[in-house]
């Protein structure tokens, strides 16, 4: 199934819970990607 | 099943060849040693079941079945013959650069399966990369696989064999992502032109100076932050190659190459390539065109 | 999901369900009937006629049914135990998860429940990347190594090698973002946030019953969704899958036709989500 069946709104979320790790210096260097995580919880829901 | 012939022993499985009766199928039988494992049945064989259940992907090894016998954990698995690895060491047989693009296809097709079933490989190198019969690489050895972690785990970074371990496990990251496997590739497809490892790390410490003698020291101004992990503070400063130098060093390779192998070798994980990104580059849509895997010796 | 072993293994009808649970609990009366009879058999001599007719009064093996209690009742226990040990919620969740199946496969009377409980949760650990070696697993649990290294296999073989589980909580944390960007603006963060902590909670006891085998992740965490505030999930539901909301206003629209790719029937979705909520509750 190619369609994702969700878009991903990044600018839309608050999720202050993930913005807060995006802000981390260990979290930045070692290539933590905010729109990974959202990708991985859309697709869960969206499956 | 039958297991016919010894064909290989690691730290917790012995692998045999042998035959699906029913059908006369060759198979591999990956018997799992419990008595080695004083916590019960050993982790890598808890991932390799466990991931490699939930995947079907031509490019990636087959679980044909699994069975438990006179206590032991046995893995049927699809009979792989060679390995990239074999090749790659074998100077008699010649290869070209669509045989290159065609290797680094697959990888890369069974790689993405991986990863948009958010799963980590964390081995990727030659000798995992199976060939088949018919020419098919095959993605295997998933005894260091995991699922993408949930954003607040903790990851070990003692993965990835060394040399083709990304520079932010190097560093000791425990946030990393499904970029340490892009690297992987990016270091395979160095070696497959080259057909010599690409970055022969000594020693893990030896492994952060030959990355960056090779490609140069990151800082922070193209890698944010890279300045935070501890082990930065210690380390000789190289600049990054030219693209001059580059082209000099893999002769072979079009300019589109090198932009591929690049995106995969790109020292800040937040920007190297992601898996559709290599496979959707210019690299696969110019000649020449990669080889029908079928016909490749 | 499809090609998940969770789906393929792991999903059945009610009829089917129940069909399973009775052929599991037949097959252990039968061959415990065929013991006793043997046992008396072998044992004429010695036997009198009062213990004979113990035997037949007492060695009576439990009905389905009363296995399913037993089974419910224990599967508790692995979550309070599982809890108490502080483990993330998933791997509580994989430990009830394991717990359950195991006993689709097998009977009460072939193998104790309070003997599997603790494997269970040894094997949940391991197989979701939360190593705890044995010793210092028997330390906080004051469990036996060899019986809980025993039943290991078992265990892995009961549940047919499928070890991979997608738990309702990240279709949560999904659907905690794609209502916000539907409803964009029409929610209060905060109360989103309370209304998240009180989904998680209500997922964990969802695990606990059939809601499992009958629906897949996302339709159990929209049913929890439903549980605790159904006007917001209808509301969301409605704008979402192409529902013939009175007062859709421009972005309503301008969300409508964003996702068109989306083929799935409100109709059908909201009937399933309401048959899963009557289960949960």
């Amino acid at each position: 199934d190619v369609s994702k069946r969700y878009t991903l709104e990044q600018s839309l979320y608050s999720d202050p819970f993930i913005k807060d790790l995006q802000e981390r210096k260990d979290f930045i260097a070692s290539g933590f990607r905010v729109d990974y995580v959202y990708e991985r919880m859309l697709t869960e829901a969206f499956m | 099943y039958t297991k016919e012939k010894k064909v290989g022993e690691g730290t917790y499985a012995v692998v045999y060849l042998g035959t699906k009766q029913s059908t006369g199928r060759k198979i591999a039988v990956k018997e799992i040693k419990t008595s080695e494992f004083k916590d019960g049945l050993d982790m890598s064989a808890i991932r390799e079941v466990k991931y490699l259940q939930e995947i079907q992907h031509e490019n990636v090894i087959e679980l044909v079945d699994i069975f438990l016998a006179y206590d032991n954990l046995n893995l049927v698995l699809e009979f792989l013959p060679s390995d990239l690895e074999k090749v790659i060491k074998d100077k008699s047989i010649l290869f070209t650069p669509a045989d290159i693009k065609s290797w680094m296809l697959m990888t890369l097709r069974g790689v993405h399966h991986c990863h948009r079933n958010f799963i980590l490989h964390r081995d990727l190198k030659p000798n995992n990369l199976l060939i088949s019969p018919d020419g098919q690489i095959k993605v295997a050895d998933f005894g260091l696989a995991r699922t993408f972690p949930s954003a607040q785990e903790i990851l070990t970074s003692n993965v990835v064999t060394r040399w083709y371990r990304a520079p932010e496990l190097l560093f000791g990251a425990k946030h990393y992502t499904s970029a340490v496997d892009i690297w992987s590739t990016g270091v395979i497809f160095a070696e497959l032109m080259l057909r010599i490892p690409y970055l022969p790390g000594q020693t893990d410490v030896d492994q952060i100076e030959v990355t960056f003698r090779a490609l140069g020291t990151p800082t922070d101004k193209d890698w944010p932050d890279v300045s935070f992990f501890p082990a930065y503070n210690k380390l000789q400063i190289y600049p990054p190659p030219s693209r001059e130098e580059l082209r000099r060093r893999f002769i072979a390779a079009s300019e589109n190459a090198l932009n591929f192998m690049c995106g995969m070798l790109t020292m800040n994980p937040q920007k190297r390539w992601n898996a559709v990104q290599c496979l959707e580059s210019d690299y696969f849509k110019e000649a020449p065109a990669p080889s029908d895997p079928s016909t490749i010796q | 999901f499809r090609h998940s072993s969770q789906y393929r293994f792991w999903s059945f009808t009610p009829e089917q369900l129940e069909q399973k649970r009775i052929r599991v609990n037949a097959q252990a009366v039968q061959s415990i009937e065929e013991d006793l009879r043997n046992f008396v058999a072998d044992n004429k001599t010695d036997l009198n006629e009062e213990e004979i007719k113990t035997i037949e009064m007492k060695a009576v093996p439990v009905t389905a049914e009363e296995e399913l209690k037993l089974i419910n009742l224990y599967a508790k226990k692995v979550q309070m135990i599982a809890q108490r040990l502080n483990l993330p919620t998933e791997i509580v969740a994989t430990s009830i998860t394991f717990f359950r199946r195991f006993y689709l496969e097998n009977s009460v009377h072939k193998f104790e429940p309070k003997a599997i409980v603790l494997t269970t949760i040894f094997l949940a650990c391991k197989s979701d990347n939360y190593f705890i070696g044995i010793d210092s697993f028997c330390e906080k649990t004051r469990g036996s190594k060899e019986q809980i290294l025993k039943y290991e296999f078992p265990l892995l073989e009961s549940l047919k090698f499928s070890l991979f589980n997608h738990h309702p909580y990240r279709p949560l944390h999904g659907f905690f973002l794609d209502i916000q960007a539907v409803l964009h603006g029409k929610v209060d963060l905060n109360y989103m946030g309370h209304i998240y902590d009180r989904c998680k909670k209500r997922i964990t006891e969802a695990l606990l019953t059939d809601a499992v085998y009958f629906y897949s992740p996302p339709q159990i965490t929209l049913s929890v969704l439903m549980i605790e505030d159904e006007a917001l999930t209808t509301r969301y539901l409605e704008l979402k899958f192409h529902g013939n909301n009175p007062d859709s206003s421009a972005d309503a629209e301008e969300t409508i036709s964003q996702d068109n790719s989306v083929n799935i029937s409100l109709e059908k979705l909201v009937t399933l989500i309401r048959d899963c909520k009557r289960i949960i509750e």
